[in-house]
């Protein structure tokens, strides 16, 4: 089923705004992780804490986050995620 | 039954900005062609939006957070653990691999030698004029020379006279000549350079793409709603002189509308060319004789944002960005082997406006990703399929974090396909 059918992508950053080192952080700079899940239905992607000596992400430390529904919003230009906070994101949706 | 050989097409930052994936605009026919003979994934994601990375999970079969690798710093087999790769569990199994191009990405993330020896039997090709690319070889303007993003050139005044894609289209070709009379299956991974940036490409393929043809992205404004975490600030196109004298505006520019079009014509006009390199390659699979025996995978490591929400470049978690063509061609399976005196990969020339319109071949809408490349190559070859790796799996040499794909090459209309089933 189509449906069932997920991709993880991720993107480190070196920090919340944009600096001259965001594309390309090298490991020690890396202090945000972008974790997407992917369906056919939407994107979804919690921008969260990450220790690069511990290669540890930090799921309580959310940064920031996106949700883009494909059927409603296919270029991503809608980020719904903060309209979906306060708990009634589908738990199913949380990583 | 022979082993089949396998062909793996690798091209450096290509997004599915081609005929097959319905861009009407863009002239891609000999990818379109194999496309008509393949099984296309029209919903394929890389794992990171970077080369290095997004090359290093594909190529072991592990994601980033495995191979430990999100920047070009570390070696995996020392950084991580000591992971085994597609190229090397094919030449484990008997077949001579070859890596021509950029298959892995230069550099410390591959040992500074492409994984040699472990992943390849013969030391790796890269094309001589690779050197120059980054080189004051751009016409500009005022007729001087320049390191430019847009870098439409003569062929015939660029030092040594040629570009890296066509000489690793003349030495895939070579090997592939010499590998017909070998008694083993050979494995050769060709790895293209365009349309990464510079866009440097010979300039008549401008002429495919009229400057009045070309829009801007459909939504060239970055998102109200995008947080300032998830934007990639393009900070690599910035250093190229061309773009330098926009003096745009950090982080967010805008690039000046005439200047955005420019860009996307060259990225298209860099796309055609390399469609000749990947036409010359097939045809000349075809006339060896060797294309009823080899399966061809064509893919790319990310995609790239042509000034959709404000972006160029990767770097980023859009669609844009991580979204790859994806393609087999496997003999007698996703297509028939050719009637006598047919052709399955006959060069098409993009100039031809009278290409015919591509019968779509099988395609499959299912999300997959790249780090199933790996038991996907291995099974559609009739190798075991390694095994799903433990978590963690710093310790095994060899496993995989994707799935396989083969399930999709089990076609309705061909009982044969059970076979694969079993």
């Amino acid at each position: 089923n189509p449906r069932e059918s997920i991709a993880y992508s991720q993107y480190p950053r070196p920090a919340d705004a944009p600096q001259w080192n965001s594309d390309k952080p090298s490991l020690k700079d890396i202090k945000v992780m972008g974790y997407s899940i992917r369906t056919i239905d939407y994107r979804y992607t919690v921008w969260v804490g990450f220790n690069p000596h511990e290669f540890l992400a930090n799921f309580s430390d959310v940064h920031a986050g996106e949700l883009y529904f494909v059927h409603s919003d296919p270029l991503q230009d809608h980020n719904v995620y903060n309209d979906t906070q306060g708990g009634d994101l589908p738990h199913s949706l949380t990583p | 039954q022979d082993a089949l050989n396998v062909l793996l097409i690798i091209v450096d930052d290509l997004r599915p900005s081609l005929g097959c994936y319905g861009d009407k605009l863009i002239r891609s026919p000999n990818i379109d062609q194999l496309a008509s003979r393949s099984l296309l994934f029209q919903n394929a994601f890389a794992q990171q939006a970077v080369c290095a990375p997004s090359r290093v999970s594909f190529l072991t079969g592990r994601r980033p957070d495995t191979t430990r690798l999100y920047d070009f710093n570390s070696y995996w087999r020392v950084h991580a653990g000591n992971f085994s790769t597609i190229p090397q569990y094919f030449k484990e199994n008997g077949y001579v691999t070859m890596s021509v191009g950029k298959v892995f990405h230069p550099g410390i993330s591959s040992n500074h030698s492409d994984d040699s020896p472990y992943s390849w039997s013969v030391p790796p090709y890269h094309p001589s004029s690779e050197q120059y690319e980054n080189t004051k070889t751009c016409k500009g303007p005022d007729g001087e020379l320049h390191a430019n993003l847009l870098c439409p050139v003569d062929v015939a005044e660029v030092p040594e006279g040629t570009l890296p894609d066509k000489q690793s289209t003349e030495e895939a070709i070579r090997l592939l000549e010499k590998m017909k009379s070998s008694a083993s299956p050979f494995f050769l991974a060709v790895g293209y350079h365009k349309p990464h940036i510079p866009f440097r490409y010979p300039k008549e393929f401008q002429k495919l793409y009229p400057l009045e043809n070309i829009t801007l992205a459909p939504d060239p404004q970055v998102p109200a709603g995008l947080p300032p975490v998830a934007y990639n600030p393009w900070m690599d196109i910035r250093q190229r002189e061309d773009v330098q004298a926009l003096n745009l505006s950090v982080p967010y520019g805008p690039i000046p509308v005439d200047f955005q079009r420019k860009i996307r014509q060259s990225y298209f006009a860099s796309v055609s060319y390399l469609d000749t390199q990947v036409g010359q390659l097939l045809s000349a699979l075809e006339t060896l004789q060797l294309a009823n025996s080899t399966i061809v995978a064509f893919t790319s490591d990310h995609g790239w944002a042509l000034g959709e929400h404000g972006e160029w470049a990767k770097y980023s978690n859009f669609d844009v960005t991580t979204r790859v063509p994806l393609m087999f061609y496997v003999p007698g399976r996703t297509a028939p082997l050719p009637e006598a005196g047919d052709k399955l990969f006959p060069y098409i020339n993009p100039f031809d406006s009278v290409s015919a319109l591509m019968e779509p071949g099988r395609e499959a809408v299912d999300l997959v990703e790249l780090v199933s490349l790996f038991p996907t190559l291995a099974g559609l070859a009739g190798l075991h399929v390694p095994p799903r790796c433990p978590i963690p799996s710093f310790h095994v040499q060899l496993c995989r974090e994707g799935q396989s794909l083969l399930k999709h090459f089990r076609f309705q209309d061909s009982e044969e396909d059970l076979a694969l089933h079993g």
